[in-house]
């Protein structure tokens, strides 16, 4: 049969109210092109992994989402990033917590399942692992995003003030 | 949190899921994302997973091996069982979020119990959509 691919981009979506049509446009456009990506992979019969390693790339270049490009940040103003990538053949499966430097934290978790024999691998020891994958790097200011980096600074002011909501789409980023 | 999951013309599924965490987390602190079995699972006797939302509830409710369990051990569809730990268990112990998931047999399911969700789908010689709320 043929292929199916699903993608997301998070559960953090802005609440309708705040969602002009200009950003509805930029969010549609940005699956639009993320799906594209993934079904050319499985239109040229390629496998299933390949297809949701180069779906998840595409979704961490595009700083709209909260992953790669865009991640938000930690508390103390840092990222730290967490992949993880699986194939139902033989649950091959490999993933990385902690990380900030790879480009694409999805390739360094499927670095650590195909050259290691772990599954999950932490900080520098995943990074090491990417190293030698000799995957792209980037510095701290390529993830930076001014939207990621208002919203932290937002989210300690409510803290500081007692009025921290629960709103998913301020947590989930 | 991203993620994409897909089913190839040879039979075979896949998962992947990337994240930056929650806003102002603390240093440290990892979520559903990496953790197999809860945020991202694939087993081509059931399905592959991709989940997003709050990683606490993804880790303690195990959602993606949960669904997958369900499917194998009492013959769940996919829609019931993906529904069922999104719409029930997540929602009765307060977590919010959603996954997307697709079985071997090309069915495929995005619930979510929050707002909305980032999502898209395609299958070949079908249906092709993206959608937030």
């Amino acid at each position: 049969g043929g292929f199916t691919l699903l993608i997301h981009g998070g559960a953090g979506v802005l609440p309708r109210d705040a969602m002009t049509p200009e950003a509805e446009a930029r969010y549609h456009a940005a699956l639009d092109r993320v799906l594209a990506v993934g079904e050319t992979v499985l239109a040229a019969d390629g496998s299933a992994l390949d297809a949701v390693e180069a779906t998840v790339c595409a979704l961490e270049d595009e700083p709209l989402f909260n992953a790669g490009r865009g991640a938000v940040f930690t508390r103390d103003g840092r990222h730290e990033m967490d992949a993880a990538i699986m194939e139902g053949r033989d649950r091959m499966a490999g993933a990385v917590a902690g990380i900030c430097g790879p480009r694409n934290p999805i390739r360094a978790a499927r670095a650590v399942m195909q050259r290691t024999e772990h599954v999950l691998m932490m900080g520098e020891g995943a990074q090491a692992v990417a190293t030698e994958a000799g995957l792209p790097f980037e510095e701290d200011a390529y993830f930076f995003t001014q939207a990621r980096w208002n919203s932290l600074q937002e989210t300690l002011e409510m803290e500081r003030t007692g009025r921290l909501n629960d709103d998913p789409s301020r947590r989930h980023g | 949190t991203v993620g994409a999951v897909a089913l190839d013309r040879h039979g075979s599924v896949a998962a992947a899921t990337s994240t930056g965490g929650m806003t102002a987390k603390r240093a440290g602190r990892v979520g559903d994302t990496p953790v197999i079995g809860a945020g991202t699972f694939a087993d081509n006797r059931s399905c592959a997973v991709s989940a997003t939302g709050d990683g606490e509830a993804f880790l303690r409710l195990a959602v993606a091996h949960e669904i997958d369990a369900r499917m194998r051990l009492v013959s769940a569809s996919l829609h019931e069982a993906a529904a069922g730990v999104v719409q029930d268990d997540l929602t009765a112990i307060g977590g919010s979020g959603g996954l997307i998931a697709v079985a071997a047999d090309g069915s495929f399911a995005a619930p979510f119990n929050c707002e909305g969700m980032y999502r898209g789908w395609s299958v070949e010689h079908g249906a092709r959509e993206t959608n937030i709320y």
